[in-house]
């Protein structure tokens, strides 16, 4: 319902400040710094990762693509037999 | 985690490129 | 009752602002406090980053699958045909009396692929 729905979208906010106001002091503190910045390192790798299995499904479109074509002339060739039987 | 999900699921996804080129193959064969 | 819910609404709009402005001074706290260094982020951009990486991953995924569904639907369509079409065409030679013609080896290992 809208009522729901407004509840989640509040709630999101709020959760998203109880995560600022946590991460609020990180930079301070050297060791955690070192933590933000594998953090930040994980983030490229996994960014590449995305990249890579974003090709991978452009790829399965195109593949996608093909068998349709496939598909269709095969349907057209079937009917030649039908017509022809 | 996230790394670990996104690894599955890009090897699925390479998997089946595999699968389905070496179907488009074997499907062009078998029509000709 | 209309009053109460114009009022009502406006709660929730104040609300809302309130929630804006609150993580806007928070960020802005932060980027004040732990500027960018050379190649180190503070950690509400990194926040974001995150949760930029976690949509686009859902998003992929919905992608993906969707890609899937119609492949094998499409796979599935084409198995249907070629078996179809090779029974008639078999009839059909026999009708005619024509000579089967036989699979290669290729075709035949194509056919157990496909099936």
């Amino acid at each position: 319902s809208d009522l729901e729905q407004l509840c989640t979208y509040v709630n999101e906010k709020i959760e998203n400040i109880k995560k600022i106001l946590l991460i609020r002091n990180l930079g301070q503190d050297p060791a955690l710094k070192t933590t933000l910045s594998k953090i930040g390192d994980e983030i490229i790798t996994i960014n590449e990762l995305l990249n890579k299995l974003e090709l991978e499904i452009q790829y399965q479109e195109q593949t996608n693509i093909s068998l349709k074509e496939l598909c269709e002339s095969l349907e057209e060739e079937f009917k030649d037999v039908e017509h022809l039987k | 985690t996230l790394k670990d999900n996104v690894n599955a699921l890009l090897d699925k996804a390479r998997l089946e490129s595999h699968e389905s080129t070496s179907f488009l193959k074997a499907a062009k064969i078998l029509r000709n | 009752m209309e009053a109460e819910v114009d009022k009502l609404e406006l709660m929730f709009q104040k609300a809302d602002s309130d929630l804006d402005y609150l993580q806007y001074r928070l960020e802005y706290e932060i980027k004040t406090n732990h500027p960018h260094s050379a190649g180190e982020k503070n950690a509400g951009t990194i926040l974001k980053e995150l949760s930029a990486i976690k949509s686009r991953y859902q998003a992929l995924c919905a992608r993906f699958k969707e890609v899937s569904v119609e492949q094998k639907e499409t796979k599935s369509c084409i198995c249907a045909l070629l078996n179809k079409t090779m029974t008639m065409i078999q009839d059909l030679q026999k009708q005619t009396n024509l000579e089967l013609t036989l699979l290669t080896e290729e075709e035949k290992a194509v056919t157990e692929q496909l099936k």
